[in-house]
């Protein structure tokens, strides 16, 4: 169970690396599924956050935080069905 | 549970469906019970029903693809989002597509059909016992011709039931070449290949040529998957290659070194060092049932559902002993009412082709080897039925398990599939095994028989492939193999090679005849017909003809078909599907219930 050595961590060629940042990757799942509307339309983004991750979190079923705590973000990375959640 | 704005939802109740492409990680007859179980899901407990199309423009397309697949809504690589569908409508609507960067199985690992053998198409049993030692994957072991093979049961040693694993040695799938399998090394564009390529496509599905050269010949097939063929990476569909040499170190295994994330991966090459080619090795993946089940449900007007065990749900999840959600009940029936229809007939799709050469020819992998069937196999058919593959495991779906083989010779109603059915006389014979029973369409339900063949016809073999008797003449034709007899009364011409009638190599045996006006009459082979001239007893120019081309909607392989009160019936495994004159299928059903009228 011990490694006789360090563990050499590589980044594989051609492996979709996301760096997207934590806060990316929520606003572009808001968008994709339906709980935000596309930048333009929105007052102040941090409201809308939060208010779009509360919908998010009851449409789910997980607890409603309204932030991005570990399991909302556990779920925007878990496979999915690609129809939005809300609206057309 | 959520509908679509305006409740969008079909107009009619009849509903069908088309499979355009298939994904390489499993065979198409398991991708195509997949998708007859999910649509079952929602059938059982609604009056829709579900017909598959083989060709033209179908209520609900199903495709694979990979991301931007041609909507507008590009998937996203392995993982992520895995499939989608529209709601219904004309056009793209009511059509649903499936991710294939995914790995797609049952939902419990690997799904590994296996052809010829002497396991009937049954799927291998991982692991499994070859001389004392366990194996988890398909091996060459045992064979000089290099060709992979699995055990179906625990253990070869005691059991000698086994099967070749997909290779793009023995078959490809899809492409304009009917399955023929791979040609190495072949040419394309000027290079030659001695493996399967991504060359000269941009959607990552390995090909191959089935001739020595694509650039003269221009056919090809799509490669099957390997057991271990990677997914994602930069080599998906390649198989692993063990030993490989990753920072020097040397593996037989896949390893999740130098990942933090602990997925597993294996080289495509001998050395990862030097060539960098990699790929994930396959994980349990994704059940295509329970994704299709979900798919379907959009595709009949269901939203997302809030509630997290529903199907509806939008979050994937596995579910061993699936069963629809209330939840999801409520929202279908208010969609399309809740009139619960009788399930039988619905297992209407082809299983298991009941016409696999099986060659039974003893233990495979030992030092001799067994022959690989190819199109000239004149080997005769078994006349058994092959059991339906187990592919039960991991979904638990039901699958009718009726004991076989069951003695024909006394009931006609416990006979699953029938060698020949033929109108002779106005009576519907019935040909298995060395009998036969008849059934007169005046006197409904009355079947008489077993007759023994021999006793009426004594040239005739056991093995009835076809039959039909000349309108004009009367005369009866008989076909067995590629043999024919013919009797005028009780004298008998034959038997004679049916190369004699101009009908060339590639068909084994006649499946079936229809009689034509004018002296016409069709014999029906494989997925092709030939058109017999009765006068000259010749087949006239111009064919085999596609029988999908004339007769779309039937089974391309029907095992019988026969002319029957003027309409055109094709028999795949216990169903039949009847046609009419104009070449319109208007109804699909049980041999064994309607046309033999059984209790």
């Amino acid at each position: 169970p011990l490694h006789s050595r360090p563990q050499a961590v590589i980044t594989f060629p051609g492996e979709l690396v996301s760096n997207l940042t934590d806060l990316q990757l929520a606003e572009s799942y808001l968008l994709r599924f339906g709980y935000t509307e596309s930048e333009g339309q929105t007052r102040s983004r941090q409201v809308s956050m939060g208010k779009a991750l509360r919908r998010m979190q009851k449409q789910l079923g997980l607890e409603e935080t309204g932030e991005l705590d570990a399991s909302t973000l556990a779920t925007m990375r878990a496979p999915r069905c690609g129809v939005p959640d809300v609206g057309r | 549970f959520l509908t679509f704005e305006g409740d969008l939802k079909w107009d009619h109740s009849d509903l069908t469906y088309r499979v355009l492409n298939y994904s390489p990680d499993l065979d198409a007859s398991v991708i195509e019970d997949a998708f007859a179980r999910a649509f079952k899901v929602w059938s059982d407990v609604t009056p829709l029903t579900f017909t598959r199309l083989q060709s033209g423009e179908a209520d609900i397309m199903i495709q694979f693809g990979t991301q931007e697949h041609g909507d507008g809504y590009p998937f996203d690589g392995k993982d992520g989002l895995l499939a989608h569908a529209f709601p219904p409508g004309k056009g793209v609507q009511g059509d649903a597509h499936f991710d294939d960067d995914e790995f797609w199985t049952l939902g419990t690992g690997i799904v590994v059909k296996t052809s010829y053998g002497n396991a009937n198409g049954a799927a291998c049993h991982f692991p499994f016992t070859f001389e004392g030692q366990s194996y988890s994957t398909c091996i060459s072991e045992g064979r000089s011709d290099g060709l992979l093979w699995c055990a179906t049961t625990p253990n070869y040693d005691t059991d000698k039931v086994y099967g070749f694993c997909p290779s793009e040695l023995l078959y490809t799938y899809d492409g304009n070449s009917d399955g023929a399998k791979c040609v190495f090394p072949f040419i394309f564009e000027g290079k030659s290949y001695d493996a399967c390529t991504t060359d000269g496509r941009s959607d990552g599905y390995r090909w191959c040529a089935t001739t020595a050269s694509f650039d003269q010949d221009k056919k090809y097939g799509f490669c099957p998957n390997r057991d271990t063929a990677v997914i994602g990476g930069n080599s998906q569909g390649d198989p692993c290659v063990f030993p490989f040499t990753f920072l020097g170190q040397t593996y037989s295994a896949c390893t999740s070194e130098g990942r933090q994330d602990g997925k597993l991966w294996c080289a495509t090459t001998s050395n990862y060092d030097t060539d960098h080619k990699w790929g994930f090795c396959p994980d349990q993946g994704y059940s295509l049932f329970l994704v299709a089940a979900h798919e379907f449900g959009h595709s009949l007007g269901l939203d997302h559902s809030s509630v997290r065990d529903a199907l509806m749900y939008p979050m994937y999840s596995y579910i061993k002993d699936f069963h629809l959600h209330p939840d999801d009940v409520s929202g279908i029936q208010f969609l399309y009412g809740e009139q619960v229809r009788w399930a039988p007939l619905l297992w209407l799709w082809p299983h298991v082709p009941s016409c696999l050469p099986g060659r039974g020819s003893g233990p495979v992998p030992t030092a001799q080897v067994p022959d690989i069937p190819d199109q000239t196999s004149t080997q005769a058919e078994d006349t058994t039925t092959p059991a339906e593959p187990d592919l039960a495991t991991g979904d638990d779906y039901p699958m009718p398990t009726e004991p076989s083989p069951v003695d024909p010779s006394s009931d006609a109603c416990k006979v699953n599939s029938f060698d020949a059915i033929t109108e002779i006389n106005g009576e519907l014979h019935f040909f298995k095994s060395g009998n036969y029973w008849k059934s007169s369409g005046s006197r409904k339900g009355t079947i008489q028989g077993p007759f023994r063949i021999s006793a009426t016809w004594p040239a005739l073999p056991a093995l009835i492939n076809a039959a039909f008797q000349d309108v004009l003449t009367k005369k009866l034709f008989f076909f067995s193999g590629r043999r024919f007899w013919v009797y005028t009364g009780s004298s008998v011409v034959g038997p004679r090679g049916i190369e004699k009638l101009g009908i060339g190599k590639e068909a084994e045996r006649i499946s079936g005849a229809l009689q034509r006006g004018r002296g016409k009459v069709l014999l029906f082979s494989g997925e092709k017909y030939w058109r017999l001239d009765m006068k000259v007893q010749k087949v006239d120019k111009g064919y085999p003809r596609l029988t999908d081309d004339t007769f779309a909607g039937v089974p391309l392989n029907a095992h019988d078909v026969f002319l029957y009160q003027g309409k055109y019936h094709f028999c795949q495994d216990r169903f039949y599907w009847r046609m009419t004159p104009r070449y319109q299928v208007e109804r699909v059903g049980y041999v064994k219930y309607d046309i033999l009228n059984c209790p």
